[in-house]
């Protein structure tokens, strides 16, 4: 998540699904975004969608209901469109109204061993509602200079929301993205990334590269390891996949 | 103004902003993002600054105590920081919401020949009053696949905002941002919005090219024409403002 626009959260969050699918891990990937992206990332005809997150945020509909399968066996998608935008406006006039997602997810118990859920780029009732049923938040950041000034506003939202929606949310990682090994500028925001984050998180390891394949791939409604499973885009989201799954962290 | 992230919204806020300040128009940039990029992009020092729009919206303040001198002798900046989150919250509940910044550019009348607002990456009330206050909206889409789903959303919001709450504004027109003459999804990109706006609306002549002085410029908080005028991000933006100025229409 990060209220930073372009920075990789949707192309993080379907290549990361889909990576951790490929490894056979049962996953869901959540579309909170009402922009759908994600959704078409795996592809959703959004045109022809009948039922959206919307419907069970508000309309009480069952998550099973909604749920859709992929073209990959272990991943499955909940998908969103524009309906979305009319559940911001009813969810800020309601009660609970950060914990909707939350109270819905229990009704998928056990059923997945990761959630991934794409935010919009905002700090909106939709983001806070992800980040109180979250147990983890991944960080994308892209490798430029506005992406940096983000940052510490990202870090004081989180710890807002920990310490009075949901204290049990942690950070799952940085990931730097769109790192282009040809230009100072990526060098110089890891080096200054990597020195905000010293002590108190975890950088990852992987960094993704900027990689024309992986802005290609939504095009065909594809994950990059169905589009062109030898780019480095494909290389780059495996190598996430196994980092999360061996830090043994579910999110 | 477009809801999805990092198009290139600020880079053609400051740039053109600072491109129509060559040309000598009395041009006034107005930051209404939180994140409070533009501001950072003409080198204002966001830990420093005592008052933003935020003071102006809600806090009655005079704009005239609130705007700041730039490097350019004609471009001046309403700045903003992240205190303009909290003018989210408390514009939702105040009447007439969507109106409060029309009625502060009042003050303004006639000092400025243009004023380019830039808005963050939503639907949300923020830039809802720049839709109300503005005279025609200029829409930056990026060359790639994901921009392309969010258009027919996005001219359908203005086309409510159009007949609801603002019946003069236009569309000033649709820059195509970032684009690499080397893929073909760049040349696919602008052969699909070339398309989709066939009849309707003007897609300008100039196309901003893929430009890593545009991207480093805001670290050293310099409009890309002060930055690096020989390079091919200030032509290309001042080519914008040339565009824009023949056109005659002011924003
Ligand atoms: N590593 C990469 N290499 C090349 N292109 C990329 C890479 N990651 C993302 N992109 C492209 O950059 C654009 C922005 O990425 P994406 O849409 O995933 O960001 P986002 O943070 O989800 O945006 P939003 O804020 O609108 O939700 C997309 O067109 C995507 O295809
Ligand atoms: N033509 C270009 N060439 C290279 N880099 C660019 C170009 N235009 C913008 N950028 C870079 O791409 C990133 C996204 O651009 P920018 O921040 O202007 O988009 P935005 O739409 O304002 O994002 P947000 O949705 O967060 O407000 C920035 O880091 C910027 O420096
Ligand atoms: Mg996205
Ligand atoms: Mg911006």
């Amino acid at each position: 998540m990060n209220q930073k626009g372009g920075v990789g959260k949707t192309t993080t969050a379907v290549n990361l699904s889909a990576s951790l699918a490929a490894a056979e891990k049962k996953t869901l990937l959540l579309d909170i975004d009402p922009q759908g992206n994600a959704s078409s990332g795996v592809g959703i005809d959004k045109r022809t969608l009948k039922k959206t997150i919307y419907h069970s945020l508000i309309g009480a509909q069952p998550l099973s209901s909604v749920i859709q399968k992929t073209e990959l066996d272990y991943l499955q998608v909940l998908p969103s469109n524009s309906d979305l935008i009319g559940a911001e406006i009813e969810l800020v006039t309601s009660k609970h109204r950060e914990g909707k997602l939350k109270e819905l997810l229990v009704q998928l118990n056990g059923q997945y061993e990761y959630i991934i859920i794409d935010c919009p780029p905002s700090l909106g009732i939709l983001t806070l509602n992800a980040l109180s049923a979250a147990k983890s938040v991944l960080i994308p950041v892209q490798c430029e200079y506005y992406a940096l000034e983000g940052l510490s506003q990202l870090i004081h939202t989180i710890s807002l929301v920990k310490s009075r929606i949901n204290s049990t949310l942690t950070i799952e990682g940085i990931l730097m993205t769109m790192f282009d090994i040809r230009t100072n500028l990526s060098h110089q925001v890891v080096g200054e990334v990597k020195k905000f984050f010293k002590s108190k998180e975890r950088v990852f390891k992987t960094v993704i590269a900027r990689n024309i394949r992986l802005s290609e791939s939504p095009g065909y409604g594809k994950p990059i390891i169905l589009y062109d499973i030898t780019s480095r885009g494909a290389r780059d989201y495996l190598s996430l996949a196994k980092e999360i799954i061996s830090n043994g962290r579910k999110t």
